[in-house]
């Protein structure tokens, strides 16, 4: 463990608990998209297969606990909840995000490290959260006026693949033997797909005025 | 081992 995977892991706690506090507090997740929910809890499901076969430490498990959890509960809250789900704009949230899933199944079944169940949806869950993020930000495009919360959601999960990536370059220079390219593309994608988002939030941050995407 | 252990991220 090094201080910049802390830190991504961090940050990545942090948007699930600002999201959930959300949608727990006001009952509402107006400007959240739930087929961006519904890829993380897929890329969660598929990552964390591991869980009851191999055990690295407390806080390793634990973390995939709370990720599960919060991910699935999100999707439940948005699906379910008789106050939560009338608040969810259905019509804008139109991206075909089993799309999205097609191409990381057959792109993970052609490209791994190692042909095996687990290592081939592992691989899948790298490649799908790399662009889980898309409804989302398309969904941002469309309704414009970002609130805060959902804003701040956005910010944390871009950033913590972000840390990742420092970690990676870490790791990478104090571990022999440490490369793993399909990893370290599909982060570096999956952190450019919020430059356009870093761009416009900086700017309003500065501007001290709310966040716009351009249309 | 030479392989790098990768799966000890989240």
């Amino acid at each position: 463990m090094n201080i910049f995977r802390l830190a991504g892991d961090m940050t990545h706690l942090a948007s699930v608990l600002v999201l959930l506090l959300k949608i727990h507090t006001i009952k509402s997740c107006a400007g959240v998209s739930l087929k961006t929910q519904e890829l993380y809890a897929i890329v969660f499901a598929t990552r964390y297969l591991d869980i009851f076969t191999s055990f690295y430490s407390i806080y390793n498990t634990l973390m995939k606990l709370i990720f599960l959890g919060s991910s699935f509960s999100i999707v439940w809250y948005m699906r379910y909840h008789k106050t939560v789900r009338r608040t969810y704009d259905r019509e804008q949230d139109t991206f075909r995000h089993w799309f999205l899933v097609l191409p990381c199944l057959l792109l993970a079944l052609l490209i791994h490290e190692k042909f095996t169940f687990l290592e081939v949806l592992w691989t899948f869950s790298l490649y799908l959260e790399a662009v889980a993020i898309l409804p989302q930000l398309v969904l941002l495009q469309r309704t414009r006026n970002i609130d805060n919360l959902t804003g701040q959601y956005v910010f944390l999960l871009g950033g913590y693949r972000g840390f990742y990536i420092l970690n990676w370059i870490y790791r990478y220079l104090t571990e022999p033997h440490f490369v793993h390219w399909i990893t370290w593309i599909a982060g570096l994608v999956q952190t450019l797909l919020y430059a356009d988002f870093f761009y416009y939030y900086f700017q309003s941050w500065k501007n001290n005025k709310k966040l716009q995407l351009p249309a | 081992p030479n392989k790098s252990y990768m799966k000890d991220e989240l």
